[in-house]
């Protein structure tokens, strides 16, 4: 699994 | 950015046009939950602390600004705006904040990825927001008549969140990410509240008759 940051998300 | 994620952010966003377009142009805030409304300020504010310190793209800052100012600029419509005030439901809107509000920070605050305030927060704005349109809904089935834009309004909020779904799920299977549970669930639990609103909206929507919820 890669970087998976949900913080980029709204 | 793939286009689940987009469609879901613009479903969004125009939910909260059409809010805006209903309160400045109709100058009413009929059949709108202030305590929904509420919620969503504390769950933008909670989430987007990080805005000052971790910067991800210009969409990612251009667009939580705009959540946090409108959401902000709604409820002080709902509140102060001397028309629009005298419109809104006081009395069937008496949900209480606080028995969404304790629960979720108590559980981020035990569930959370890190014990750290960043994460506790985020934690929470998504257990808030998994829940926060429930006093609209309540709302909604204590109405007797809700207007288009209303109904439009609320099937856009709950669209948004479906999209986002789909996203994680491209996410995990595409383009590799990991697991991510606290969302993931908190999501699927918000798109779940709404499955009874989605039959009544798309009940009505086909035979063409006005929106109404059993009560």
């Amino acid at each position: 699994p890669s970087n998976g940051n949900v913080h980029d998300e709204l | 950015m793939n286009a689940f994620r987009l469609a879901g952010d613009m479903t969004h966003l125009l939910s909260i046009i059409l809010l805006l377009h209903k309160i400045r142009a109709m100058k009413s805030c009929a059949g709108i939950s202030l305590r929904t409304q509420e919620l969503y300020v504390i769950v933008f504010v909670t989430r987007y602390v990080d805005l000052s310190m971790k910067y991800y793209s210009f969409y990612n800052s251009i667009m939580k600004i705009v959540f946090l100012g409108t959401s902000i600029s709604i409820v002080w419509y709902m509140r102060y705006h001397k028309v629009v005030k005298q419109t809104y439901n006081k009395d069937v809107d008496t949900f209480r904040h606080i028995f969404l509000i304790l629960p979720c920070f108590v559980l981020a605050l035990l569930i959370n990825r890190a014990f750290t305030v960043i994460e506790v927060l985020w934690t929470f704005s998504l257990y808030l927001e998994a829940v926060a349109i429930l006093p609209q809904l309540v709302l909604l089935q204590r109405s007797r008549n809700i207007d288009n834009l209303t109904g439009n309004y609320v099937f856009l909020l709950g669209a948004y969140r479906a999209f986002y779904l789909l996203n994680w799920i491209y996410r995990f299977f595409i383009e590799n990410h990991q697991v991510r549970w606290i969302p993931w669930l908190s999501g699927l639990l918000q798109t779940a509240i709404y499955a009874d609103f989605f039959y009544y909206y798309i009940k009505s929507w086909k035979n063409r008759e006005k929106l109404k919820l059993p009560a």
